[in-house]
């Protein structure tokens, strides 16, 4: 199975 | 006070078009450099990144950064009111509660007048890293949208895989498995059908094709593509906005989806 990631756990909050 | 206009209001339709369906409701910050907007889908997979430079309007005057509350479908529908011909010219006032928007045929004989009311948009931004790609793959966005489109029939998962010898999109789900290779070419006669590929080493990722599919919805902008890759990292799908073929435009839509990783 593969899993989703989310775009924020890439980049970081300004 | 904020005024601009853009030669094409095609342009900026196009543009809204090709982001409405993703991003509903989006903070566009105005400033003396141009307009950008930067947001997340609601499920936070995928984010847009949209820059229009100065340079590609024919008047444009920002006395203080504005921020335009936009709800995008709303804002396509009236982008949809401008002839194929029109200039489109935009105003706010600091701190106003609309929007102005006026579309003027090529012979200024017809005005059109809109206004469209701005929200309060509490947004996250994110500081996306000027990084460089192990992969560069340019394409015909048509080719692309086909592709992602004849992959959806089977599955919603594609796998992307590039090597240098071409670039292949894999698909697999309950009725079978299919996959799509493009070969590096350099057709001259047909340019803009070129696939180009720069690379360091083979990339394989996976990614959600219900995104790239929302991603494809820019190909009336720009008859070229740039897809770029890295390990473990997003995808970035890009397209020239006011520009032509692979030269630099005045602009750019970029879209980040994130890859699906083995648990």
């Amino acid at each position: 199975t593969r899993k989703q990631t989310k775009i924020s756990s890439f980049f970081d909050k300004e | 006070m904020f005024e601009a206009t853009l030669q094409k209001a095609s342009t900026l339709k196009k543009v809204i078009e090709a982001i409405k369906d993703l991003v509903t409701d989006g903070n566009i910050e105005v400033s003396e450099t141009g307009m950008n907007l930067q947001a997340m889908d609601s499920s936070h997979v995928s984010l847009v990144s949209l820059v229009l430079h100065t340079d590609m309007f024919e008047h444009f005057r920002c006395d203080r950064n504005v921020t335009l509350g936009i709800n995008l479908p709303n804002f396509a529908k009236i982008l949809k009111c401008s002839g194929n011909d029109d200039s489109v010219t935009l105003k706010a006032q600091d701190d106003g509660e609309n929007l102005a928007i006026v579309f003027e045929s090529e012979g200024q004989e017809r005005v059109s007048e809109f206004e469209l009311k701005l929200m309060d948009i509490d947004a996250e931004s994110l500081g996306i890293p000027d990084q460089d790609y192990n992969t560069n793959v340019k394409m015909s966005s048509a080719e692309f949208q086909r592709i992602v489109r004849d992959m959806t029939v089977l599955g919603d998962t594609c796998s992307i895989g590039c090597t240098k010898e071409g670039v292949k999109f894999s698909v697999s789900g309950d009725l079978g498995q299919g996959n799509i290779t493009l070969r590096q070419t350099n057709s001259v006669d047909k340019e803009e059908e070129a696939v180009t590929i720069e690379m360091d080493e083979p990339v394989e990722l996976n990614f959600a094709l219900r995104y790239l599919g929302f991603f494809t919805k820019a190909s009336p902008l720009c008859p070229r593509v740039t897809i770029s890759m890295s390990p473990d990292v997003p995808i970035v799908v890009a397209y020239n906005v006011g520009g032509e073929k692979d030269t630099e435009g005045a602009g750019s839509l970029s879209f980040y989806l994130a890859p699906k990783i083995d648990e």
